[in-house]
């Protein structure tokens, strides 16, 4: 099972529902890989030091690159290994611009380790260019964080259209896993109401899990820690644990 | 004056004080071209309703493209105009990829009204591709907001380093503005450490003003309205006003 975590709003929790799903998979004893596709390389800030020197995913994604094997990097966290990102992946749109294979790279890239890992997670960039289609066609599920506010409800259309037009091109497989509310603060009036929305536009497709805004997910990136280690009884924790029982239910 | 809100990290509050800061400008009497760069169009949603009908800067910006001043719209607020955004910009990049001029299009296209307005501000996506690029190319300064966040803080390397190939290699007459704390919560110990670790880095740069988060500020931009005339005494009402002081201070 291949997860891309997207949505091109930025700011929604996509890095931050990536590392803890993740994770939460990886606590639970599945062998899980975290594959970093933006070039801002926030997953793996969360578990690297930048003096520790890895190799990145665009050594491998480029015509004739290394191997992937070589680049993956163990995490802190048991079971879960992380393909690293950096901001050279940023050029990946300019060297592989007309390339009819661009939109695979990564999908041919994956399936020599895909057998390695029960779980693979994508985090993606900002964007419906090609970093983020790359990884929904290589992905069999996408996840799509959304914060219940109004610039997020109005792209939902432009995200829905990319994913059709990658099923309908080049992915038959891909399906929507779910739409999970982010960032969530239920004090204000706004926010309920977008919520109704959000629930009109997806049914049953939004995720009965909500994350609420809770600190602790924003401290523990700082730390080189996913939520269950840093601050395991937290509100973050015992949400994004229920989020991965609800996404194991689903598939 | 042509200014670009810039940051790659998401929903940092570019579109936002792009909205409010062109806002605060035109109420002051000044004529303002607010010029949206971001395929998701968010500035331009906040405006214009959909259903009403208007073309965009993507026609504007590609070669032999229809004249700006066809595309611009007025909006409901005195002395605001806007050149609207659409989803057709996030195919700027494959369009133009390897002509020369590429990065000079919305500076050429901006050329032929910038003497129609005492201000111009630029909404541009969260990433650092073509769109951003040419906005900076276009513009004589920056205005960076930056949320007090960790992935903030790791992000501004690769900001500034764009920034600084843009001056050395097409714009010398580029600066930055200033750097603005935004959706800003004093009360975690994170934010403040945050805080302070911006105001080393940036020193100087680092507004004074502060726009802390404020529900009103979402809000507005639902009922197609700036934070002036949808809260007028709104903290975020004073805050942006406060900031566009210290942006005329500064120039
Ligand atoms: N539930 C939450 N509670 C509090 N803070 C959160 C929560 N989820 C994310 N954050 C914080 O909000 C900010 C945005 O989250 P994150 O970086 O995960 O979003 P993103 O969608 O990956 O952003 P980008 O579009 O830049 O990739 C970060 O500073 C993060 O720490
Ligand atoms: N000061 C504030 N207080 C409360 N909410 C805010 C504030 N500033 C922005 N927001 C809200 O936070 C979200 C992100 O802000 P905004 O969309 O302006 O950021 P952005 O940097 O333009 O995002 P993107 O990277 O997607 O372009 C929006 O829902 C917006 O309404
Ligand atoms: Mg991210
Ligand atoms: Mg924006």
């Amino acid at each position: 099972m291949i997860i891309s975590v997207a949505n091109q709003k930025g700011g929604v929790g996509k890095t931050t529902t990536a590392i803890n799903l993740s994770a939460a998979l990886a606590h639970k004893g599945n062998k899980t890989l975290l594959v970093d596709m933006d070039p801002q390389a926030n997953a793996t800030i969360s578990f690297l030091r930048p003096e520790s020197g890895y190799r990145n995913i665009y050594e491998a994604l480029v015509p004739h690159g290394c191997p992937i094997r070589e680049i993956i990097q163990k995490t802190q966290t048991d079971n879960l290994h992380l393909a690293p990102a950096s901001i050279a992946l940023a050029k990946l749109e300019a060297t592989l611009a007309g390339e009819l294979e661009a939109h695979f790279c990564l999908k041919d890239t994956l399936s020599k380790v895909k057998k390695d890992f029960d779980y693979i997670v994508i985090d993606t960039p900002p964007t419906l260019g090609i970093l983020t289609v790359n990884a929904m066609v290589a992905s069999t599920h996408v996840l799509v964080p959304i914060q219940s506010s109004y610039f997020a409800l109005e792209g939902t259309d432009d995200l829905v259209e990319t994913i059709d037009k990658v099923k309908k091109r080049v992915n038959p497989n891909l399906q929507i896993l779910g739409v999970l509310l982010t960032i969530y603060d239920g004090r204000t009036i706004l926010s309920r109401d977008i919520h109704q929305q959000i629930l009109q536009v997806f049914g049953a497709k939004l995720f009965k899990t909500i994350i609420h805004k809770n600190v602790r997910l924003e401290e523990a990136p700082a730390y080189k820690e996913d939520i269950f280690s840093f601050a395991p009884s937290s509100r973050g924790a015992l949400e994004y644990y229920q989020l991965t029982e609800e996404v194991l239910s689903r598939v």
